[in-house]
């Protein structure tokens, strides 16, 4: 995979709530009143996942997937949308030295989040395949502890499953940028939060003024594959307010087995 | 010999983009598809440094050299890739994803696609009602020799056949269907298994949205060049 070398990711110490249970607002969570363990209404948290993954994880619903259990687990068009809108809570730390930047990533958010970061909220665009970065150089502690809350919405059109079932269910799933086997296919029931939750990766990753953007590899070929080229496109930011004088290398080595390389 | 080091000034509180003058390679260790040959891969590591302050960012991946083409036969109708320049018969696999409830592992991907591979299968085709699957499924897959099919969003069912017809013109907002296709391609494209973007399922995307994704995804023709000898056109791998 790409790695970025100064990336931490926040896959541990994740904590959930249903939001209609949490009577602080997404600010006071990540100031005077962040909740410091799993008891009720938190729970410890699958991030990545989703919710009823976390809800499965800790037993509040059967799993889904022996017998007719998923019967069992109401399902979003009759629970409503605010039953599988859920917090997700951590702390990390992140202490920067000067001229460094942070970003917070998120790989895949599903379907939209309101995050907020010791007391400052982020709004988070709707899609499910999507990435999010978030440069918070600006609003980490000082003394690098930080609080992060993360508001998980469901997608906007969940559907209703019609009583015959049916691959997609009613199909309203469609109107959406998600995954559509989650109202249900020939191969799999209705999946009841329609994979609502922060589904893939989240990172923070420290740099210095100038960042890599998604570098772009192609390679050429002529002569009967004897000569190849690689060809190589970056983006670079500079988030400092100076010019940043900049040596960018490029190298490459040949992987031979699991991490022997020839250089 | 691999190694390039470009100066230059990045302004403040700008984004740049920055090509690098190509790496030549004589006789590379190629990429196969499993069945065909090794999966060499290389490790591509790219370093800025800024003056004053030190190393700045750092990126790195795995690549491997391979070229992949494909086109519909006009006697079957069937697409023929090829590799290498090689014919290859394809042994696929349909793909929907590694867990209903998305609870995705590096362990539980590096099991499902070996698993592939030991059947001698070289291709997985990932269907459009699931995932963009993950760097981590992609990864394994470059590891292993599957070649992947990757679908967008779309599915039969749901847009536009089945009975009533459904969501005809695809999702909602056709911007933030190409927002996260593009956003997709970036977070993908540099895995050599990564061998056919596909709209959809049995269902052609909504013309603006399937017009959009095949401009963005054509050969760039920055890479139909013709080499000097005029021997052969370079091809975007």
């Amino acid at each position: 995979m790409a790695e970025q070398h100064r990336k931490t990711v926040l896959d541990s110490g994740w904590l959930a709530a249903r939001s209609t249970e949490v009577q602080f607002t997404g600010i006071q969570l990540t100031t005077t009143h962040p909740p410091t363990s799993p008891t009720s209404p938190w729970m410890q948290a699958l991030v990545p996942g989703t919710v009823l993954g976390t809800l499965v994880k800790n037993k509040v619903v059967p799993d889904p997937f022996y017998g007719l259990q998923n019967e069992d687990i109401v399902d979003i068009a009759d629970s409503g949308r605010d039953y599988y809108t859920f917090w997700f809570f951590t702390t990390f730390d992140c202490k920067l030295s000067i001229n460094q930047h942070c970003d917070l990533n998120f790989r895949g958010i599903n379907y939209y989040a309101d995050v907020y970061l010791n007391g400052h909220e982020i709004t988070l665009p709707k899609g499910m395949f999507r990435r999010h970065s978030i440069d918070v150089t600006d609003i980490l502690h000082p003394d690098g502890s930080n609080l992060l809350a993360v508001l998980v919405h469901p997608p906007d059109h969940p559907g209703r499953i019609p009583p015959e079932g049916g691959q997609g269910g009613d199909h309203e799933i469609g109107k959406d940028v998600a995954t559509q086997y989650v109202e249900g296919w020939d191969w799999i029931a209705p999946i009841r939060d329609r994979n609502t939750g922060i589904w893939d990766e989240v990172s923070i990753s420290v740099t210095g003024p100038v960042k890599i953007i998604d570098p772009h590899l192609v390679s050429s070929f002529f002569d009967n594959y004897e000569r190849a080229y690689l060809h190589t496109t970056t983006e670079l930011e500079n988030k400092s307010s100076w010019t940043a004088e900049c040596s960018l290398s490029i190298q490459v080595i040949m992987e031979l087995e699991d991490n022997i390389c020839l250089v | 010999e691999h190694v390039e080091t470009q100066y230059l000034s990045v302004p403040a509180n700008s984004r740049v983009q920055y090509t690098f003058p190509e790496l030549f390679f004589y006789k590379p260790n190629l990429w196969w598809p499993n069945g065909m040959g090794k999966q060499s891969l290389y490790n591509v590591i790219i370093n800025i440094d800024v003056k004053e302050y030190g190393e700045s960012d750092s990126w790195s991946h795995l690549f491997g050299f391979r070229k992949i083409e494909s086109h519909i036969d006009d006697a079957t109708g069937g697409r023929l890739f090829k590799v290498n320049g090689e014919p290859i018969f394809i042994r696929g696999g349909n793909w929907i994803l590694s867990d209903g409830l998305l609870r995705l592992s590096k362990k539980r991907y590096n099991a499902d696609i070996k698993f592939h591979a030991d059947m001698n299968l070289n291709m997985i085709r990932c269907w459009g009602g699931g995932l963009a699957e993950r760097p981590e499924f992609y990864h394994y897959c470059d590891y292993y020799g599957l070649l992947v099919w990757q679908e967008f969003w779309i599915t039969g069912d749901v847009d536009g056949r089945g009975d009533p017809i459904s969501n005809p013109n695809g999702p909602l907002d056709h911007d933030l269907f190409l927002f996260c296709a593009r956003d997709t391609v970036k977070l993908l494209r540099n895995h050599p298994s990564l061998a056919l973007w596909v709209g959809g399922n049995e269902q052609t995307p909504p013309d603006d949205i399937n017009t959009a994704l095949k401009n963005d995804l054509r050969l760039h023709p920055w890479f139909e060049t013709v080499d000097e000898t005029n021997k052969s056109v370079g091809h975007l791998s």
